[in-house]
């Protein structure tokens, strides 16, 4: 489950 | 939001501040170098491109805008207005040898091959090792002030921080991202020596 879009971190 | 990540993002936040209050307040950019904070600069600067393509939270929006302006602040306050404080005769880390193997490895390692995915993990790899100009400096000088030395602990500790935020994310939310918790451990061990002086002689006295 790795999403490459979805950066949500700083 | 977990309170591991926003314990992360706070010390993030507290050493931008003391970093630039302490640049503010003594009128000098004295011991801090100046590669490192170009090298930040750098960083915030390709990750934070998504603020133009995906939005998350204000809270996200705002903190990337609060980071940039604090990096691009820095730089301007020690490149041009406190300029003859800073001790470039001691900042003297040849900084593509970090930079270049981080844009080879976001090249052949990334979640995938687009231009912002690839400025993402370029980003995530060179914040990884930034702080090594600066952890030269010291080692090459004896000694940080003890501002420095607190600068140094909060920025430390936000990315310890984040590796409880995604040992948690893990089990919480079955999230994880290699890229981002690799580099992670590796950012958090390069500070490893230091969190032991400044744990060890704050307990001890000076």
């Amino acid at each position: 489950d790795e999403n490459a879009e979805d950066h949500d971190e700083l | 939001m977990n309170v591991f990540r926003l314990l992360g993002d706070i010390s993030h936040l507290l050493a931008i501040i003391i970093l630039l209050l302490k640049i503010w307040k003594t009128r000098s950019c004295a011991g801090i170098s100046g590669r490192s904070q170009v090298l930040f600069a750098v960083v915030y600067t390709a990750r934070y491109l998504d603020l133009f393509t995906s939005y998350i939270s204000a809270y996200n929006s705002i903190m990337k805008l609060v980071f940039l302006a604090a990096s691009y602040g820095t730089i301007y306050l020690m490149f041009i207005k406190f300029k003859a404080s800073y001790d470039h005769n001691h900042d003297t880390f040849r900084i593509e040898f970090l930079i270049l193997p981080c844009v080879l490895l976001s090249l052949l390692i990334n979640h995938e091959f687009s231009p912002l995915e690839i400025l993402w993990t370029f980003s995530i790899y060179l914040e990884s090792v930034a702080i090594l100009p600066q952890l030269f400096m010291v080692s090459k000088t004896g000694e940080a002030e003890s501002i420095t030395s607190h600068y140094l602990f909060a920025l430390g500790s936000y990315r310890a921080l984040y590796i409880l935020n995604w040992i948690y994310r893990y089990y919480a939310e079955s999230h994880y991202d290699v890229i981002a918790i690799v580099a992670g451990i590796v950012q958090t061990v390069l500070y490893c020596d230091f969190f032991y002086l400044y744990i060890t002689k704050g307990i001890y006295g000076q």
